[in-house]
């Protein structure tokens, strides 16, 4: 598993990350690097082509305060769908689950059924509640996720998850389609003696222009 | 698509986290443009583990609230312009800053409608210091403004003042963009419209001939 992760981390560069100056100092990491953060990437076989990692979890050790930004296309995937209706009715999440590959958009019933078959999955190997996961998907529109791939990666993706900036990195690497780099960063500002860090991992290329709410 | 996970140890209230994870996206990811195409996955999902043992944040208008939400911003904003900066076939990154518009709403639409425009953007590609399509640009964003306040600058190079085109150095505006392209650097366009305190972003990219390859052979 750690081999898997440290293959997964540098499979494409990192992005040059241009971070507005501040009170805060830029520190390694991203998603990892604040205290709780679990994060794993590998490859699935999800993927059309090719075998860079496409399957990403990140998870939190306790009930995380949660909140969601999501497209206002009214054609939206799946996935998106799910997460609106989970947060519509809870305050905390454990775990997010990302594939690349396929975006299960335009997928319709079936596609959300394969949405709650992969939450309640991961929900079961994890131990929680299936709403206490989240998921996003990225790929190609009008395809369903290769499903028995990934629900039979998941034990391995578990097995997978690190608090290290590895952990991380493979994880923002396994989320990209045609990014050329991945986009991972983190900091850390202190806040009346105590040291308080955000994360991040992002991926897009291309079909950028978002107008989340 | 777009998609992004956030992640902090703060310790935050669940409805005061939700306003400033939105308010963060509104200045950074929804800042943002390729080819605008607006995806039907584009997510951001951001955890609270509250592990840090700092003080509980309550309200928006603490001094703590309002260190997280401009950490938040700068996270979100990094990744943002990595996003816009990794463009399918861009050669640059495109940054566009507003001010003296009626407010940061305004500013950041007008920025947003000169980052989203494709002749801009190809004007970009072309190495072209082209102030009339960054007006144009300005003016159809469907914010209300003087012309006769319109100024623009190309990094430091003034191309417009007062709504008047001046005799700028063509071949030095034009370097700037080469520079910018050979070196996958940031093009700066700064705009003022006005005298109000409005100031806002927008981050795009040049628009390529390898933009259309990439998406003739990529089926989505």
């Amino acid at each position: 598993a750690a081999s898997d992760v440290n293959e997964a981390s540098s499979y494409i560069p990192a992005a040059p990350i241009l971070l507005p100056d501040g009170v805060w100092k830029q520190i390694p990491g991203g998603v990892t690097a604040a205290k709780g953060f679990k994060a794993a990437g590998l490859y699935g076989g999800l993927r059309a082509k090719g075998e860079k990692p496409d399957l990403a979890l990140v998870t939190c050790d306790v009930d995380a305060n949660v909140a969601g930004a999501f497209t206002t296309n009214v054609v939206a995937a799946a996935p998106v769908v799910y997460c609106k209706n989970v947060l519509s009715s809870t305050k905390t999440a454990r775990a997010v689950l990302i594939n690349a590959g396929q975006a299960n958009a335009a997928t319709g019933d079936a596609g959300y059924q394969d949405v709650l078959e992969c939450a309640n999955a991961l929900a079961t190997i994890l131990q929680i509640r299936p709403e206490e996961v989240l998921i996003e998907s990225t790929g190609v529109i009008g395809h369903r996720i290769k499903k028995e791939a990934l629900l039979s990666s998941l034990p391995r993706l578990v097995n997978s998850l690190s608090p290290s900036i590895q952990g991380g990195d493979s994880a923002a690497v396994a989320i990209t389609t045609t990014d050329l780099v991945s986009k991972s960063v983190a900091i850390e500002y202190e806040v009346r003696g105590t040291s308080v860090r955000v994360g991040g991992m992002a991926k897009g290329s291309g079909m950028i222009h978002p107008n989340m709410a | 698509t777009m998609l992004g996970v956030i992640t902090t140890d703060a310790l935050v209230e669940s409805d005061v986290w939700r306003k400033m994870v939105q308010v963060a996206v509104s200045r950074s990811f929804n800042q943002i443009t390729v080819d605008g195409d607006t995806s039907t996955n584009d997510t951001v999902i951001a955890f609270a583990s509250g592990l840090s043992g700092s003080n509980w944040i309550t309200s928006m208008n603490s001094y703590e609230a309002l260190l997280l939400q401009t950490g938040l911003d700068a996270v979100m904003q990094g990744l943002a312009k990595s996003i816009a900066w990794d463009g399918e076939g861009a050669t640059c990154l495109i940054e566009v800053t507003v001010t003296g518009a009626e407010g940061e709403a305004e500013a950041g639409k007008i920025a947003r409608s000169v980052a989203a425009s494709s002749l801009v953007k190809a004007a970009v590609y072309g190495r072209d210091p082209n102030w009339g399509r960054i007006a144009a640009a300005a003016g159809y964003s469907g914010i209300s403004f003087d012309p006769n306040n319109l100024q623009i600058l190309l990094g430091d190079i003034m191309l417009m003042d007062g709504g008047q085109p001046l005799a700028f150095d063509r071949v030095a505006a034009s370097n700037y963009l080469i520079n910018a392209g050979e070196t996958h650097g940031t093009v700066e366009i700064k705009i003022t419209v006005g005298n109000g305190p409005g100031y806002g972003k927008a981050w795009g990219c040049d628009l390529s001939y390898d933009y259309v390859k990439i998406n003739a052979e990529y089926t989505t």
